[in-house]
């Protein structure tokens, strides 16, 4: 059964999608197999890894609505062990469509429910990451009841600080309800600038409130990485050698190590 | 009558709350008297501009609900002209609630007409700039309901440029349905790095598509802006000679003069 994992933070652009993208390609890269959730109507994760719109016939819309089997909806991506569900702007109109049916923050759990079992193609992955909208809202929420665990990109900023102790609470708001089970992966430092005491400040406090639950790789700020989506590639494929890919690398490995620690 | 700007991008972290802090401050310190609608559920601008959690027992969410008026709302910002009506964590639950009720995307623009009337205590200000969330939700859509127009903060990178079409597309359809006067006050483009060569090609293009919508000002990453918020200040009032607030002021400036233009 694969391992679920919710890129959430409702602080809009501080890396999810970025680390969605690269760290999958980089589970990916070791062998890894993997699938991104595309749950942001920005399509963003879609247009960073090079899916066309025509490619995108069937999306996350269409399984939320139960239309369509999780494992259909798979495109592969090009890269190796990694595939991905991806979105179109349907998924706008979702929240509205969701709050009006049954079990409407269990859709997506349900979706990957509905793979397990003798009739099924299996989700033959060995991680499932989900990439969330920059909100605290019912798809984030399917995204919450649907993971193992959440990992948290953290910009290190005033505002996203601000913003923390608001998703902490909302995960042990979920786990307490919906999802008895849900941890915390980890959090990770993302757009890390040496020059700026702002993000040693940030880092700092970060570590002292949360410890070991934040990971000892830090995503730099690299030019290569916010590049990388106009070639509809990761940072990986773009750039291999560049500070954000080694560091996502890095990432990787310390994921995994955890993981075998668990 | 105050003229009604909604700052809105779905986009996350393109700069929406700084632009609406340092170009209220701008304003108000040119003599226009200026009140900023917090409508982030994170409550961002409230904090950039140090509002207490004890001083926001009154906030945007009273207002949406017909609980309180929206001159009653307002609190002093400690900056001269320049008020806040700010907003709190109910502001998360409003989605849910403004669903079921009358006039939905209404209820800012009906909080705005109800001031103005004999009985009403008048809302004594030349401009209101609305603080969007990153998303294209009820309470966004009350804000371009209520708004004379949009002002589009915009960072130049691949992933905020793909959500403008997006943006501009929804625009269209609010002034189609909902608010016939709704136009596009301009477009600014935020996080500027001279020495990313991404930066200028994004300008290039936006520059190329939307003319003159584009400001001339163009508004520098500069670390002092993104440390201000953390002693609850704008960069304005944090340091009023760095090249951020320089840029805003020179942002009010241009607005000023396309205001009288108009
Ligand atoms: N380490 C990095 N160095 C430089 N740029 C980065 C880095 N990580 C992300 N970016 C860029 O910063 C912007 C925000 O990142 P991204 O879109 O991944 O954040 P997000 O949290 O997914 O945003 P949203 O809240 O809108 O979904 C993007 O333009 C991205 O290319
Ligand atoms: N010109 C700038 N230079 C440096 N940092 C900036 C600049 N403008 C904004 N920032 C910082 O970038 C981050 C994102 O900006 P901001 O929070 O204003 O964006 P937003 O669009 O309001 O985000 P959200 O989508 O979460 O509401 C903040 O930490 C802010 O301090
Ligand atoms: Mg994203
Ligand atoms: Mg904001």
């Amino acid at each position: 059964k694969p391992r679920v994992l919710a890129l959430a933070n409702q602080k809009g652009g501080v890396g999810k999608t970025t680390t969605a993208i690269n760290l999958a390609t980089a589970l990916a890269a070791v062998g890894m197999r993997t699938l991104i959730l595309d749950m942001d109507p920005q399509g963003n994760a879609s247009t960073g890894l090079g899916i066309g719109r025509h490619a995108r016939s069937t999306s996350i819309y269409e399984v939320l609505l139960g239309e369509a089997d999780l494992v259909d909806a798979a495109v592969p991506s090009g890269i190796p062990n990694l595939d991905i569900v991806p979105s179109t702007i349907d998924l706008s109109g979702a929240e509205l469509e969701l709050v009006e049916m049954e079990r409407r923050a269990h859709r997506l759990r349900d979706a990957i429910d509905r793979q397990v079992g003798p009739t099924k193609k299996p989700l033959d992955y060995a991680y499932i990451l989900v990439d969330c909208p920059p909100s605290l809202n019912l798809l984030s929420l399917n995204a919450m009841v649907a993971a193992d665990a959440v990992l948290v990109p953290l910009q290190c900023e005033f505002f996203a600080l601000e913003g923390l102790s608001l998703l902490l609470k909302t995960i042990e708001r979920v786990r307490h309800t919906l999802n008895p089970g849900l941890d915390i992966q980890g959090v990770v430092l993302t757009m890390f600038d040496r020059r700026n005491n702002l993000c040693d400040q940030v880092a700092r406090d970060v570590r002292a409130h949360l410890g070991a639950k934040v990971y000892q790789t830090v995503i730099p700020r690299n030019v290569r990485i916010s590049e990388a989506p106009s070639h509809g590639k990761p940072a990986l494929i773009y750039d291999y050698r560049c500070p954000g890919s080694e560091a996502y690398m890095r990432l990787a490995g310390e994921l995994l190590r955890q993981e075998r620690a668990r």
